[in-house]
C-alpha cells in the first residue's frame, strides 16, 4: 500500500487543488510499480492551509505553473522514494520512453518495462539484457515499429533500430551495479514520452512476502 | 530522508527550492505526530496524525481497486461534505480492508474519536489505514492511542518525524520532502510524506 500526504500553506481552493493532484498523481505515483499489485488502501491527500497569505492561486494566476511544478516535484520525490524502497530492492530503475505515438502510449510502455519481472531480475543480476526490455515494450499493447527501437542502459547504447550494438560488457556491468539504473527507449514513432520508476526483483522480496501475514 | 537524496532535475530550475530540513509541518498551520498504540507487534509507532489549525482546502485521490478498505469511504464522505479538512488520522499494522460492516464502523469510529479528541468537526477528519488485510482492528488500542495523540502533535521536525514513522509498514526508510517558492506575492511551502514498499502498483483517481 502507498499512502501520501501533501501539505501546503499556499492559498489555493479545493477544486484547483484536486485537478492539480490528479495531474501530479498521473505523472508520479501512478507511474511507479514494485510488484504489479494494486492495493486496496492506496490514498493521496492534500491539505492547503492558505496561511502563507497573498493572492489566491488559481490556474489563471501567473504563479500557478511554479506552484504546480512544486507539487509535482514533491509527488515525484515521494514516488521515487517508494520505488527505491520497494520490498527487497537494491536499486531504483527509471525507464524513460520517447518517440511513442502519444504520452499515454509511452506511459503504458514505460510501466510495462519497469514492471517486467524478467527486466527487474536482470537489473538485480547486473545483466544488460536488452532482449527482455524490447520484449516488454512489444507486449505493452501500444503502437510500436519492431524495426526502429533504440535502447540504452544509461550512457550505454545496446540496441539501434532494433539491432544489437556491440558494447563494453565491463562498462555495462559497472553501470548496472549503481544505485540507479536508467533504461532509455526511443521508439522513433512520434512525440510521446513518459517516465516510470520501479526497482529490481531480489530474493528478499520473496522472503518478506512469503510470511507477511503469519 | 528522500529530500536530501533528490535533486530538482527535470523541473524548472528557478521555480522552487528544496528545504533540506523541511517536512509536512513546515507549511504554516500544520502539526503532526505519532505514537505506538499496539497494532504492530514491535514497539514502533503505529498511529499518527496531521492536524491543521484552520480548515484546509483539501483534495484526495484513491485506489481504483474494486476492493477498497473501509477508511476510504469515511474519507470520501468527509471530503464530500465541504472539501475542507482539519485532520488526517492514519494507522499502520492493519489495513482495515475486507473487514465487513465492523470494519466500516471502526473507520467511522476512528474519525469520530479523533474529531472529539482534537476538537475539530467530524466531517473535517480523514482516516487511512495500512497493514494486514482481513483482520479486525483492535479498537481498544486504537481508542487509547487516539485519546493520547492530540497532545503528541508538534509543529517542528520531531512531530513530522514521528508521523512518518507511524505510517510505515515494511518500509526501510521514512519518505519526506519539502520545497519553498515565491507565489502570490508570498513565500509558500509545499511538503509531503509517504509510505510504500510492497503491493505497489498505484492506479489512483
Amino acid at each position: 500500500t502507498m499512502l501520501g500526504f501533501v501539505t501546503t500553506d499556499a492559498p489555493v481552493g479545493s477544486e484547483a487543488l484536486h485537478a492539480l493532484l490528479r495531474r501530479a498523481t498521473d505523472r508520479t505515483f501512478n507511474m511507479i510499480t514494485v510488484d504489479g499489485d494494486t492495493s486496496t488502501n492506496d490514498m493521496l491527500v492534500a491539505m492547503a492551509s492558505g496561511l502563507a497569505g497573498g493572492e489566491e492561486l488559481t490556474p489563471a494566476h501567473p504563479d500557478w505553473s511554479a506552484f504546480a511544478s512544486a507539487v509535482i516535484y514533491v509527488c515525484e520525490v515521494l514516488a521515487k522514494a517508494i520505488a527505491r524502497d520497494g520490498e527487497g530492492a537494491t536499486k531504483l530503475i527509471e525507464v524513460r520512453v520517447s518517440g511513442a505515438e502519444s504520452d499515454a502510449s509511452a506511459a503504458a510502455i514505460a510501466k510495462t518495462i519497469v514492471g517486467s519481472s524478467l527486466v527487474k531480475s536482470a537489473v538485480f543480476g547486473t545483466d544488460a539484457n536488452w532482449g527482455r526490455i524490447i520484449a516488454a515494450a512489444g507486449r505493452a499493447g501500444e503502437p510500436l515499429d519492431p524495426d526502429t527501437v533504440d535502447i540504452a542502459l544509461g550512457p550505454i547504447l545496446t540496441l539501434r533500430d532494433s539491432q544489437p550494438v556491440a558494447f563494453d560488457e565491463d562498462a555495462a556491468l559497472a553501470y548496472l551495479k549503481g544505485d540507479t539504473v536508467e533504461i532509455i527507449v526511443d521508439l522513433k514513432l512520434g512525440g510521446g514520452q513518459a517516465t516510470a520508476w520501479g526497482c529490481d526483483l531480489t530474493y528478499d522480496y520473496v522472503r518478506i512476502n512469503a510470511a507477511y501475514r503469519t | 530522508s528522500a529530500s536530501s537524496a533528490s535533486s530538482a532535475q527535470g523541473h524548472p530550475a528557478a521555480a522552487f527550492t528544496v528545504v533540506e530540513d523541511g517536512s509536512v509541518t513546515t507549511p504554516a498551520g500544520f502539526r503532526a505526530g505519532g505514537l505506538h498504540c499496539g497494532l504492530k507487534k514491535t514497539d514502533r509507532h503505529d498511529l499518527g496524525a496531521i492536524l491543521c489549525e484552520v480548515p484546509a482546502a483539501a483534495a484526495a485521490v484513491y485506489t481504483t481497486n474494486k476492493v477498497q478498505a473501509a477508511p476510504l469511504q469515511a474519507t470520501r464522505e468527509s471530503l464530500a461534505a465541504g472539501g475542507r479538512l482539519r485532520a488526517m488520522l492514519v494507522n499502520s499494522g492493519n489495513a482495515n480492508a475486507c473487514t465487513g460492516k465492523q470494519g466500516l464502523a471502526d473507520a467511522y469510529e476512528m474519525r469520530a474519536a479523533f474529531a472529539a479528541a482534537a476538537g475539530v468537526p467530524l466531517e473535517q477528519v480523514a482516516v487511512a489505514s495500512t497493514g494486514v488485510i482481513g483482520e479486525a482492528l483492535k479498537m481498544d488500542r486504537v481508542r487509547s492511542g487516539i485519546a493520547q495523540l492530540p497532545a503528541r502533535l508538534k509543529a517542528g521536525a520531531e512531530g513530522a518525524d514521528d508521523f512518518c514513522q507511524a505510517i510505515l509498514t515494511t518500509d526501510l526508510v521514512k519518505k519526506s520532502v519539502c520545497v519553498s517558492l515565491q507565489a502570490g506575492g508570498r513565500t509558500v511551502h509545499v511538503a509531503g510524506a509517504a509510505k510504500g514498499s510492497g503491493m505497489i502498483h498505484p492506479n489512483m483517481a
